[in-house]
């Protein structure tokens, strides 16, 4: 797939990077030479240029890309410009940064097909986090539906599956268990870098603590 | 449990108002008493000062708190004195905010328990979900574990979850589907603000397209 990211700021920067280390064709965009000097070996095609120019955006052939993420942080005018001016050339998806909800659903109303504020987004996150005990990562499924990473409490170690009934108690399913390797299976496992594994979980084999 | 945000940028803002909304007691800090007054509703406490005094600190017990979030940007001085000040203090969990993986590497030798860096994390979420076709959502469980939220590709439609045999081909264990209700689903089910429904999977009844 073919990506434009406009705006090297930090986000931008780092978005254009994963992209183009994921195998995908990335033209990285700025007005600034030395935003746009530091990244050029790590992306397709590095042009410092003013986005909200729309003769520049189609003779570097912007205007071709699948996906256009505009992450101009401060400059409200450039960056909802840009996204105006690339939804009128034809690009199938843009998205737009948005600082506020107000620019959020100004993005929205001038084509914005997906929008993203990073530090929300990233807040929400460790909010969650912080608030449940035990609580590593979650990913939500539906309203009433969350798959939920949570360390073992001490009190369920020992015990199995069959012993703590999940499933009739807490209505929750239990999809994948780590543990930290014992000492045999670390030797034994030597592509497990972090010296965890994962697996299915046994309904019969205890939990260990932690 | 107590928290105090310190640095109320959009990060820190956001997440200061989060964990307020989700029951918890929040002090939020910041040396501008514009800031402070913008969120004075919005939390337990709101206090302007300079985090880089200690006596401050105490007197105002920040020092108390059960976890500590530096989110002061730009001044990375005034970043890591903090954040050293609160270990100092007896802090029990102090997560700072890092620009950059060096400065990351700086907290970490003086203390902080954690590292945030809210514009990576979100490009790193956003560069995965915009590489994998029809993926919504993921949450990393182990090394070669993940749960991923996908859009119902349309060659599946129409096919049980027994025809598709996704244990066998793909080592895949489905989770959980969400399907658009029906006209006659919505109406009994007025619970659901958003015309979605959430269900464990029955392997026998036709997935639905989308
Ligand atoms: N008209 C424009 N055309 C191209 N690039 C622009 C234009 N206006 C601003 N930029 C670039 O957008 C980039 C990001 O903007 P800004 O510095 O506001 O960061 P930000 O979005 O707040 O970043 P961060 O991701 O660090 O939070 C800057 O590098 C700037 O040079
Ligand atoms: N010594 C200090 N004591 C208390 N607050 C401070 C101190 N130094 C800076 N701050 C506050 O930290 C806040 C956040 O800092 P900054 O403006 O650098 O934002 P940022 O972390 O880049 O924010 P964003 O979350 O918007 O990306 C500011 O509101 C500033 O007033």
């Amino acid at each position: 797939m073919r990506f434009a990211v406009i705006g090297l700021g930090r986000f931008g920067l780092r978005l254009a990077k994963q992209l183009y280390s994921a195998g995908q064709e990335v033209i990285a965009v700025d007005e600034s030479m030395t935003m746009v000097d530091q990244i050029r070996d790590e992306v397709t095609l590095a042009i410092a240029m003013d986005a909200t120019d729309e003769g520049a955006l189609i003779a570097n052939k912007i205007d071709q890309v699948d996906v256009a993420i505009v992450s101009i942080g401060e400059d409200f005018e450039a960056a909802t410009l840009t996204t105006a001016t690339l939804k009128q050339l034809g690009v199938a998806r843009v998205i737009s940064r948005a600082l506020t909800p107000t620019t959020a659903r100004i993005m929205e109303k001038i084509g914005a097909d997906d929008v993203v504020n990073p530090e929300d987004e990233s807040a929400d996150r460790w909010a969650t986090r912080l608030v449940t005990p035990h609580f590593i990562n979650q990913m939500v499924i539906g309203e009433n539906f969350s798959a939920v990473e949570i360390v073992t409490p001490n009190e369920w170690a020992g015990k199995t599956l069959v012993d703590l009934n999940m499933r009739q108690k807490y209505h929750v399913n239990i999809v994948a268990i780590r543990a930290k390797l014992t000492p045999e299976e670390k030797s034994e496992q030597q592509d497990n870098a972090d010296g965890w594994k994962t697996f299915l979980p046994d309904p019969t084999s205890p939990l260990r603590v932690g």
